[in-house]
């Protein structure tokens, strides 16, 4: 299963 | 958030803030490429859709807005307020040759092909090449002005650091993005050159000059 993406990188 | 990471986004926020700086103080953006800013200008606007879609953190949101604004300001100074001091003529390089291919490639290498995805793929990989056209012409001229140079640091060394921030993230959260990770990989290396160039030259407190 794939990590959900991380988006709150910048 | 980890140290990699917070000092990644400060030395971000420092290069933003040296351009706008310089460019004001001396109501000039001679050396600067506004090829190069409008590129970035270009990557936040895509990146950062996502502020009026989700709430991540109050950090999160003020840090988008701040580059939004930053750049967009940097823009209107470049190509409004300080137009004639704006050298284009020795900024030449072809930007459709850059955004051409990173819209194909995030067309056909993204995480999920939705539109908002995309475009945050799209904003990863041409964020790995926008700072050729300001390469290309310091190499043009074939001198930066010191405060162009250390723009062009905090701007190269932002990326290595969130490099380490990934490392550190893979060994301590399992966590990964491939797509983040190589562009980010390029966009590094895209500036060895010119960090070695810094470290031999500029902390001497020698102009950077490329040799003939």
């Amino acid at each position: 299963q794939p990590e959900p993406i991380d988006k709150d990188e910048l | 958030m980890n140290i990699f990471r917070l000092l990644g986004d400060i030395s971000h926020l420092l290069a933003i803030i040296i351009l706008l700086r310089k460019i004001w103080m001396s109501r000039s953006c001679a050396g600067i490429s506004g090829k190069s800013q409008l590129l970035f200008g270009l990557v936040y606007t895509t990146r950062y859709l996502d502020l009026i879609t989700s709430y991540i953190s109050l950090y999160n949101s003020v840090m988008k807005v701040v580059f939004l604004a930053a750049s967009y300001a940097t823009i209107y100074l470049m190509y409004v307020k300080f137009k004639a001091t704006y050298d284009h003529n020795h900024d030449t390089f072809r930007i459709e040759f850059l955004v051409v291919p990173a819209v194909a490639l995030a067309l056909l290498i993204n995480h999920d092909f939705q539109v908002v995805e995309i475009l945050w793929t799209f904003s990863i990989y041409l964020e790995s090449v926008a700072i050729l056209p300001q390469l290309f012409m310091v190499s043009k001229t074939g001198e930066a002005e010191s405060i162009t140079s250390h723009y062009l640091f905090a701007l190269g060394v932002y990326r290595g650091l969130y490099l380490l921030n990934w490392i550190y993230r893979f060994w301590a959260e399992d966590h990964y993005d491939l797509i983040a990770i190589v562009a980010g990989v390029v966009q590094t290396v895209l500036y060895c050159d010119f960090f070695y160039l810094y470290i031999t030259k500029v902390l001497r407190g020698k102009k950077l000059q490329l040799p003939a």
